[in-house]
């Protein structure tokens, strides 16, 4: 899957 | 979220309060690269605009603002507060060298041309190498207060577990973001050498020397 836009990440 | 990427969220917040207490307590900078943390900074700044506008979970808002302004405080003691005891002879890697280099891979190299995808991107980028002025610092003074190395372990650590949370992500939420894992791979790769180091001296108790 591509990666998802939401930045949930820090 | 997962245990991993809490484990290296809370690891790196452990780096930073480990560089503050160093700062604070011996009221000295000695040791540390201003210029690693100039760039911790920049990561910061252009990986977090967003703060604002795209609201993530308490969580993500506490530490985003936590980085930001510990990072941000970090440079303000470096420079300002404690000038007198930072070490301008041993910092001496030239981070233009970084800058540039990571600032036109972003724009090449990105999942999306938009103003806030290349600087999210030029951020993970420059985060990759932004630690090398503190090991080049470390490897031209020949070795490192043990705190500062604690420093440096909780930092090496947390992209380290960032990884694993990637791969725990890509089995489990089939999701996945290449650029992020390239660059967290190449991240923890540059603190291998600090890891042998650290593992077999400053955990046995000895100073950390480097090889002159």
């Amino acid at each position: 899957a591509p990666p998802s836009k939401d930045k949930d990440e820090l | 979220m997962n245990i991993f990427r809490l484990a290296g969220d809370l690891s790196h917040l452990a780096a930073i309060i480990i560089l503050l207490i160093k700062i604070w307590k011996t009221r000295s900078c000695a040791g540390i690269s201003g210029r690693s943390q100039v760039l911790f900074a920049i990561v910061f700044i252009t990986r977090y605009l967003d703060l604002f506008t795209n609201f993530i979970s308490a969580y993500n808002t506490a530490m985003k603002v936590f980085f930001l302004g510990s990072s941000i405080g970090t440079v303000y003691l470096m420079y300002l507060k404690f000038k007198a005891t930072y070490d301008h002879n041993h910092d001496t890697f030239r981070i233009e060298f970084l800058l540039l280099p990571t600032a036109l891979l972003s724009l090449v190299l990105n999942h999306e041309f938009s103003v806030m995808e290349i600087l999210w991107t030029f951020s993970i980028y420059l985060e990759s190498v932004a630690i090398l002025p503190q090991l080049f610092m470390v490897s031209k003074t020949g070795e490192a207060e043990s705190i500062t190395s604690h420093y440096l372990f909780a930092l090496g650590s947390y992209r380290g577990l960032y990884i694993l949370n990637w791969i725990y992500r890509y089995y489990f939420e089939g999701f996945y973001d290449i650029i992020a894992i390239v660059a967290g791979c190449v991240q923890t790769i540059l603190y291998c050498d600090f890891f042998y180091l650290y593992i077999t001296k400053v955990l046995k108790g000895k100073k950390l020397q480097l090889p002159a």
